[in-house]
């Protein structure tokens, strides 16, 4: 097949010839949704002053723009009446299950980062990114520990006139639970896991960092780089974000900022699950 | 309570901003995952005694994040292991949920059924290979069980069955399709 698609009832996600996720169709409109890996190098200073201080554990501060990561993916495709999966192979240290359950008007996607080459002496901090067609005039909400959802424009501060040195790192923010845009048709959502930091550095995307790892400390205390190891290697960090697509119309039937907060409980209060291995005997109707 | 102590001066160790933000040393990290790995530990006694008095039997359930702590890299010893197992999904949430559970398993067939006397559908996913070749996984597990739990009622429970056929044909394995 050409054309890759995995879906349900509520929605469907399309993949480009190159493997990657190209965009949704919900509603019976096909929407442009791109979502791809990049990594910012971490800058190298002399930490002497301020303004010449190494990207670390305290400041994320790159080095220029991003870098792809690659401009082919090696995809397969699982389709089951329980869950259609695309298995995503991005490098040899980046890979992601992009999965649709029946029923569910969200898309998971499960990454697995690492372990960060730095063979080549840089730091890299890595970032999934996605990029819409919602026209979001440079505004976005990030969460506030989970509590209420606050709205950051890109390049502004509420009190002050912001004469942003570093686009980049000056626009993120931290993300504890949500990150979304929208215009006044559509929005997109996007759930993380764990605190990441995250930001909309062009109208229409989103983009959350999910793994770092740096060579140089960066002189606010810690004293090491953040260069954590495991068993020799670098860490490798496997987590969740859970992609919500829809219209935005606060009048209209479909409410989608209540169908992210009831995503939400579910994903961050998710049911505990207890296993127990049972003995030959311990037939199946003993057990009823 | 002594068992809810230790989680309690865990988390009292966790609120220093080191923790928060991640900035302390890596030999404090270390530190940090030990105390909250022996808290873990700890309350899972508790989990355990309340989910039995919950069910009103005697059978010692195992909560699962005490025996499958490798879960995140899609291995667990027991549901690897047994021929049998019984899987328990508590809804901490104030009304009804439903949650696709994902079991670490060899491959092989499996029925799965609920405790109406029901076969629940099942299938198996291929977990993938970047997974699997994580230099320091150990397991035997290559798929997935997945299957829908449906209606676990509020601040309450339901329970699963299950089992590894003897058929050595597996029956639970979708075609997956590679480009």
């Amino acid at each position: 097949e050409d054309n890759i698609s995995i879906g349900n009832e509520h929605l469907t996600v399309l993949f480009d010839a190159e493997g990657f996720m190209s965009s949704i169709v919900i509603d019976g409109e096909t929407h442009s949704l791109k979502q791809n890996y990049f990594w910012y190098q971490g800058a190298y200073g002399n930490n002497e002053e301020f303004r010449n201080r190494s990207s670390g554990a305290y400041i994320f501060r790159p080095n220029g723009t991003e870098k792809a990561i690659t401009e082919t993916v090696k995809v397969q495709v699982v389709k089951t009446d329980l869950v259609q999966e695309v298995h995503q192979v991005f490098n040899e240290w980046i890979s992601q299950v992009i999965r649709v359950y029946p029923g569910k008007e969200h898309v998971e996607l499960e990454w697995l980062v690492g372990p960060i080459p730095i063979d080549d002496g840089t730091g890299k901090e890595i970032i999934s990114r996605f990029d819409s067609d919602i026209a979001s005039n440079g505004a976005f909400w990030t969460d506030s520990n989970g509590r209420e959802m606050l709205r950051r424009v890109r390049n502004k501060r509420e009190t002050w006139e912001l004469e942003l040195q570093e686009p980049v790192s000056g626009n993120y923010y931290p993300v504890t639970a949500k990150i979304a845009i929208e215009d006044e048709h559509y929005r997109m959502a996007l759930l993380n896991d764990r605190a990441q930091g995250g930001s909309s550095l062009q109208d229409g995307q989103l983009e959350l960092m999910v793994h770092r790892r740096l060579l140089r400390d960066d002189a606010f205390g810690v004293g090491e780089a953040l260069n954590e190891t495991q068993f020799g290697a670098g860490l490798v960090a496997r987590g969740k974000h859970w992609l919500i697509f829809g219209s935005s119309r606060k009048d209209g039937s479909p409410n989608l900022v209540a169908k992210e907060r009831f995503l939400q409980n579910q994903v961050l209060l998710p049911s505990w699950t207890f296993v127990n291995a049972v003995a030959d005997d311990f037939t199946y109707d003993e057990y009823l | 309570e002594d068992h809810l102590t230790v989680l309690r001066d865990a988390m009292g160790v966790m609120q220093h901003h080191d923790a928060i933000t991640g900035t302390e040393k890596q030999h404090v990290a270390d530190d940090y995952a030990r105390m909250l790995y022996n808290a873990f530990e700890a309350c899972s006694v508790n989990t355990r005694s309340a989910l039995n008095q919950l069910a009103g039997e005697r059978n010692s359930f195992q909560f699962e994040w005490n025996y499958c702590k490798n879960q995140n890299i899609s291995a667990c010893d027991i549901t690897e292991g047994a021929d049998s197992s019984v899987v328990l999904l508590y809804n901490p949430l104030g009304y009804s949920s439903d949650s696709f559970v994902r079991l670490p398993v060899p491959e092989g067939s499996y029925l799965v059924r609920n405790d109406r006397g029901q076969t629940v559908q099942s299938t198996l996913i291929p977990i993938p290979a970047s997974v699997i070749d994580l230099p320091f996984r150990e397991s035997s597990a290559t798929h997935e069980l997945v299957f829908h739990a449906e209606q676990i009622a509020p601040v309450g429970y339901r329970s699963y069955y299950v089992s590894k056929e003897k058929s050595s044909v597996s029956s639970n394995t979708p075609m997956a399709v590679s480009q």
